[in-house]
């Protein structure tokens, strides 16, 4: 690496997405009262430890705790890197205790400590070494209010870099401030992982329309993406795309995830793939490059 | 400017969609879950299965398709999942090293920086001017001013968008791949490629049985939290019934094809989208 430590590379990686630790949640509290607060109607209706399948409450903080923990007692020795695709704060479900700005700056605060605490390098010297390098992305609930973000740079783009700052490499400090989006060099001069902003083209976020017009943040972001692409291409790097929001129509406006097909398409030769969150379930969804340009030629 | 497959997916899920944006802006219990899955097989696993055979033969290794992984989440929508993915690194092993000398990156961010600006004011001097002869349009002539209409004399082009290479000079389009590069490592194994992946898993009902038993045989809270939380493996991307050779492109086309075609595979994928958590629609 840049420090002249070796390092072997293990040929794994780990991507976790979606953990939305909650600190009101309470054990043996009621499910129906989001798991904060009330006695238990009956033995379904009851908080666990580590919380309940498909109950709709928010996850316990032990959850994250021992999740991390055992995956660092377990795998930390066996991959190279993390791709963590967002969603760190609870969600506004609870009425009586509504989020705010610095709640949820505080919350991704403590995640991202946990990420660092969990996997240093207690064997380097320098405090801020990693044993695995952690390549974090903006989920819609890690912004306030939840769902809108405004192009950068903002007091968000600026406390977000401030949180992810070791994540994050200081030459691209400028760049994350406009876009919120930034990429690291997994297996330095070989391999990258691009962390993309997918809030700046996602339908959901009513402060971005769609990645036609010049002036919005979602068309500017394609303008890096291009530019970085490029770039990596010249190195010979090939690289994986990352981010919180599928890249799909159902969560894209179409031609933002038209205009991103094509470059999945146009850079095949490095471009390896995209992992993302958001959705909850495990699955795949194959892009067609060449049915995105005849839609767009279409539209025209 | 809609795709056939959103608008296929707008036409069939849209109410869904929002339903479920709505209860997701909230977080709450999974709905029709089953149901968007069914959407996806639809619009996209079938949708490639029909073409399958035919672009076999034109494009065998699929280059036209990318592949977008979506990964279940710690929060228990579902049980609490994540994914080791596992890659080819066998030239790393054997390869020599190329000492390259690029600019450092601190430049390259620089200048970029500098062009994205050039790139977004240019594009606004265009869309400015483009206004400018929107109103004017609206305008009798009489009536503009002999400076407007020099000013309008003196600006930029307004490019035409009927031209067959109106998206050459939009820089948010990528160019087209040269012919000469080879197909990258989601395509063809080399190094880099993803070759397999395993998915684990909490289960949390279980977990939960196994913790309050420890309660009840009087170890601590954070003892029985220790012995009772575990990961397990879920699956393998190639454990059966649809063991994938490989995690290329072209094994995520034929297991998309598969699945359009065969109920029992599809409850087996099913199963696994919803972390093993037993959930029904």
């Amino acid at each position: 690496d840049i420090g002249g430590k070796e390092k072997s590379i293990k040929g794994r990686f780990l991507h976790i997405t979606d953990m939305h630790p909650d600190l009101y949640y309470k054990e043996n509290t009621s499910i129906d009262d989001t798991c904060h607060r009330g006695k238990p109607k009956n033995d379904g209706d009851r908080a666990a430890r580590f919380g309940n399948a498909m109950k709709g409450c928010d996850g316990p903080p032990d959850l994250m705790y021992y999740t991390l923990d055992w995956i660092h007692k377990n795998l930390s020795d066996e991959i190279d890197f993390i791709i963590w695709t967002g969603d760190n704060v609870r969600h506004d479900n609870d009425r009586r205790i509504p989020r705010t700005e610095q709640q949820i700056f505080d919350m991704n605060r403590q995640v991202s400590e946990l990420f660092l605490k969990t996997f240093k390098d207690h064997e380097s010297d320098d405090p801020r070494d990693l044993k695995v390098k952690i390549i974090p992305s903006l989920g819609n609930n890690d912004v306030f209010p939840h769902n809108l973000f405004s192009p950068g740079p903002t007091l968000q783009t600026r406390e977000l870099y401030d949180i992810w700052s070791q994540f994050i490499p200081p030459a691209q400090q400028n760049t994350f401030d406009r876009y919120a989006s930034f990429f690291v060099e997994a297996i330095p001069g070989k391999l990258a992982v691009i962390s993309l902003n997918t809030l700046y083209m996602f339908k959901g976020n009513p402060l971005v329309d769609n990645c036609s017009n010049k002036k919005q943040p979602g068309y500017k972001m394609l303008l890096w993406v291009g530019f970085t692409l490029q770039e990596l291409r010249d190195r010979g790097m090939k690289v994986w795309l990352s981010g919180h929001v599928p890249p799909i129509p159902k969560n894209f406006d179409s031609s933002c995830s038209d205009k991103l097909a094509l470059w999945l398409h146009e850079y095949s030769d490095i471009i390896i793939g995209g992992f993302y969150g958001h959705m909850n379930m495990d699955h795949f969804i194959p892009v067609d490059g060449e049915k995105a340009w005849d839609d767009i030629g279409n539209s025209m | 400017a809609v795709s056939e497959s959103s608008e296929f997916f707008e036409q069939d899920f849209l109410e869904d969609a929002i339903a479920a944006r709505e209860i997701r802006a909230e977080g709450a219990k999974p709905v029709k879950k089953v149901n968007y899955m069914n959407g996806v097989r639809d619009a996209y696993y079938s949708r490639i299965s029909e073409d399958v055979k035919k672009l076999s033969k034109k494009d065998p290794l699929y280059e036209r398709y990318s592949i977008v992984h979506i990964g279940t989440s710690i929060i228990p929508t579902f049980n609490p999942g994540f994914r080791i993915w596992e890659y080819n690194i066998t030239e790393l092993q054997t390869e020599e090293e190329v000492l390259h000398s690029h600019e450092p990156w601190d430049s390259f961010f620089e200048h970029l920086d500098v062009e994205i600006q050039k790139i977004i004011e240019e594009a606004e001097e265009v869309e400015a001017f483009e206004d400018d002869e929107q109103i004017d349009s609206e305008i009798p002539d009489v009536l503009i001013s002999k400076k407007k209409k020099k000013k309008k004399k003196g600006k930029k082009g307004k490019k035409n968008k009927n031209s067959k290479n109106w998206w050459k000079t939009d820089k948010t389009f990528p160019k087209k791949k040269p012919k000469n590069l080879p197909p990258g490592p989601a395509y063809e194994n080399q190094l880099f490629s993803p070759l397999r992946f395993v998915q684990y898993y909490a289960d949390l009902k279980e977990i939960d049985k196994q913790y309050l038993k420890l309660l009840k045989e009087g170890k601590s809270e954070d003892e029985a939290a220790s012995i009772a939380f575990k990961y397990q493996v879920e699956y393998a991307s190639d454990d059966k019934p649809y063991p994938m050779k490989t995690t290329l492109v072209k094994d995520y086309i034929e297991l998309a094809s598969e699945l359009s075609g065969n109920d029992k595979l599809w409850n087996t994928f099913l199963e696994r989208a919803f972390c093993s958590s037993g959930y029904e629609d």
